[in-house]
């Protein structure tokens, strides 16, 4: 078990840096070359009229199913991540509950091209126009703000991976069984951003990558109230059809 | 209570 002693040898951190690089390469959905060859590829005008016409239960339970194959690939990348698999199948279900959407948030900001506002979404660039049966313009509006906040900070593919690590390995949860373990395991994954940053002559990153976390709480609680909204109007739809991974998450 | 994701964390990290 890699954290007990708790190593800070500069070795063991350069061995977790590279494999939370791995982790976050081998589990990111989508290629960004992929994403890069099609970021012109976007909606067309009766494709986006499709999308409009849609009921708002319709489109619930489309985005529902999308949002939960993300949500699968964060899941891989958390079993990956050094410590993981070594806490309490407990606490490793509390860390992913709230923090899955909060990564995949992150993620999303891989699939946005900021010079049209657009998200890679079905296989092509549409914007917010896009999720209009939804009836969630507010949300739609300040996730994809959110995307290109994080845009802006330029990350690579090295820091977006630590900074998604360090989402999810987050200690101050509530109902954690071994706070303390994960708050070991957390230090040591601030020493690998801070090591990274360093090297890569970006150390006032840091400060500003944790001013997004709160952002991703508030984004988090706003899709539950969303849900919650949705479901007292629907609840058969979101009882019968909703993915059983989604419902486990966020109901 | 979590059936699918306690079922998606033992799955192997093949």
């Amino acid at each position: 078990d890699p954290y007990c002693p708790y190593p800070t040898s500069l070795l063991h951190i350069e061995e977790l840096c590279d494999s939370i690089v791995r982790s976050h390469r081998d589990t990111s959905q989508f290629r960004l070359e992929e994403l890069q060859a099609l970021r012109w590829k976007l909606f067309s005008r009766e494709e986006l009229h499709a999308y409009q016409s849609k009921s708002v239960d319709e489109m619930w339970q489309h985005c529902a199913v999308r949002l939960t194959e993300a949500v699968q690939y964060v899941v891989e990348f958390a079993k990956r991540i050094p410590g993981f698999r070594g806490l309490g199948q407990n606490d490793q279900i509390t860390l992913l509950k709230t923090g899955s959407m909060e990564v995949v948030l992150v993620r999303m900001s891989r699939c946005f091209n900021t010079e049209n506002s657009t998200v890679f979404f079905d296989g092509k660039f549409g914007s917010t126009e896009l999720f209009k049966s939804l009836g969630c313009g507010d949300l739609m509006v300040a996730v994809f703000d959110f995307a290109h906040s994080v845009c802006a900070l330029r990350l690579t593919e090295q820091q977006m991976a630590l900074f998604s690590s360090l989402v999810l390995i987050n200690p101050d949860r509530p109902c954690l069984e071994d706070r303390g373990r994960v708050h070991r395991m957390r230090r040591d994954l601030e020493v690998c951003l801070s090591h990274m940053l360093r090297r890569d002559n970006q150390e006032s990153l840091q400060h500003k990558l944790y001013q997004k976390v709160s952002v991703l709480q508030s984004l988090c609680s706003l899709h539950v109230e969303k849900l919650h909204w949705f479901s007292q109007r629907y609840p058969l739809i979101v009882h019968s059809v909703f993915p059983p991974l989604y419902k486990e998450l966020f109901t | 209570k979590h059936k699918i994701l306690h079922r998606l964390l033992q799955n192997s990290t093949s």
